[in-house]
């Protein structure tokens, strides 16, 4: 069943999400139920902990300007300390 | 800023690098350029020193892999991650990988390698990511248009100084404690009476004279000399450099700075460099050159280190036996340590802090006294 461009296009970002904050704000890896439900209050903290980071507008939520950033080459170093 | 959990650094100024293979994206010089050129943007600002290694182990290993590439930190094919460093410390510690499944450039049609290079750097040296997005060690790459005139944010500063300081070395080149603030780098101004020069030599005819990372370029045709950002002739060379001298036969100019030499004909840098200054014959002793000048009717370059110098016979090549001697006795007025030399109209210009002695080798005397820029006009 091919999906809906929209809902497609929300699950490729939800999946880009979960791994950039896995990577990169140490997200753990058990916590995909929690990004599948992004108004859930871990993933938004994580969320809004990468906005303040890379200097974005602390939403929460995963907004145009989020993607755009998460979407540019970068290092691969993670932001936050292990 | 930020550094690492823990604060990581290298207990020692003087670092080693390896480069130890090569993207197919670029030529060898140009990626020998690129890694030499960002290590230079922290040299600039930091007491540390880079000198590459060839074999073994060095204390920041460059390399270029693909996938997984043996530290459990798979890149990722093209895009997204470019490349990861290691902090400061031994083994896998300060070494810097590149993501080979991307574009490697020297300008900005693909991945720039000096910028990501200068990133992964800093991580080599301690510093983690900023939050700062005028920063270089800000996580997402963001190519800049004057690649030439690249320079380092005022938050990239304040961190590695907050490391390393920013210029003393205690004489067993271990770190000194950083300073309270790092300073503002000054333009220097030509006619600034209290103006000292790194390095004087000619050009194809005209005279460059090195200070900080700028150098003056004076012709004898034109009264006002050009005034321009080493890097921006020759990206790879230092700043603050020791000596230069000019090997007119050659048409090659050779720079010196720490142990290691540069060598550039007109705008080309010349591969194969930087070479050690010790496979100029100087003892391990000679930690760097002061000042240097080539005569072109003699063919001997002149090697001014301390109260001695050292002969080279460009002829055969090889360092003249009987030195180092003692500048004041075979250049009697010259007795302090000269910053730079120059020769015109067959007189050596010895320059010491703000003043320059004109020396007539034939008479071996100092003729006259001068302000060090008396060059310029001023």
């Amino acid at each position: 069943y091919p999906l809906h461009g929209a809902t497609r296009g929300e699950d490729t970002s939800m999946d880009l999400l979960q791994q950039y904050l896995e990577n990169y704000y140490g997200l753990a890896k058990d916590a995909t139920q929690f990004v599948k439900r992004k108004d859930s209050s871990p993933v938004v903290k994580k969320i809004q902990e990468m906005q303040r980071f890379l200097g974005l507008e602390m939403t929460g939520k995963l907004d145009s300007g989020t993607m755009e950033v998460m979407r540019k080459p970068r290092c691969g170093v993670p932001d936050i300390g292990h | 800023f930020n550094t690492f959990p823990g604060t990581p650094k290298w207990g020692k100024t003087q670092l080693t690098y390896r480069i130890v293979n090569y993207t197919p994206d670029l030529s060898r010089e140009a990626v020998d350029a690129a890694i030499g050129k960002a290590l230079r943007v922290w040299e600039e600002v930091t007491p540390l020193t880079f000198s590459r290694i060839y074999d073994g182990e060095a204390d920041i290993m460059v390399s270029f892999a693909v996938g997984e590439h043996g530290d459990f930190i798979p890149f990722d094919g093209p895009g997204t991650v470019l490349a990861h460093a290691y902090a400061p410390g031994p083994g896998l510690n300060g070494d810097a990988h590149f993501d080979d499944d991307e574009q490697w450039t020297e300008d900005t049609t693909g991945t720039n390698l000096f910028l990501v290079a200068a990133h992964e750097l800093g991580h080599s040296l301690g510093l983690f990511h900023s939050a700062n997005p005028e920063a270089l060690m800000y996580p997402v790459y963001k190519f800049s248009q004057n690649m030439a005139q690249f320079r380092l944010s005022q938050d990239d500063v304040n961190g590695i100084q907050s490391l390393y300081g920013s210029a003393t070395v205690s004489p067993d080149h271990s770190v000194a404690p950083p300073e309270s603030g790092p300073p503002e780098s000054a333009t220097p101004t030509m006619c600034d009476p209290a103006l000292t020069f790194d390095a004087v030599t000619t050009l194809r005819g005209e005279a460059l004279f090195f200070k900080d990372r700028y150098f003056w370029r004076k012709s004898l045709r034109t009264h006002e000399p050009g005034f321009y950002l080493i890097s921006s002739f020759w990206p790879s060379l230092p700043s603050s450099i020791d000596a230069a001298y000019e090997v007119a036969g050659k048409d090659t100019v050779f720079i010196f700075k720490g142990n290691q030499f540069w060598a550039i004909r007109g705008h080309e840098e010349q591969s194969g460099y930087p070479k050690s200054i010790y496979t100029l014959g100087f003892p391990a002793t000679v930690r760097k050159i002061d000042a240097a000048i080539s005569s072109k009717e003699k063919k001997k370059t002149y090697f001014f280190v301390g109260d001695k110098y050292w002969r080279f016979d460009e002829k055969r090549q090889s360092m003249e036996p009987g030195f180092p001697r003692k500048v004041a006795e075979d250049f009697p007025g010259v007795h302090s340590q000269v910053d730079a030399v120059y020769e015109a109209f067959g007189f050596f210009y010895f320059f010491n802090g703000s003043l320059q002695l004109e020396f007539d080798p034939n008479a071996k005397k100092v003729t006259h006294f001068l302000k060090s820029n008396s060059w310029f006009n001023c």
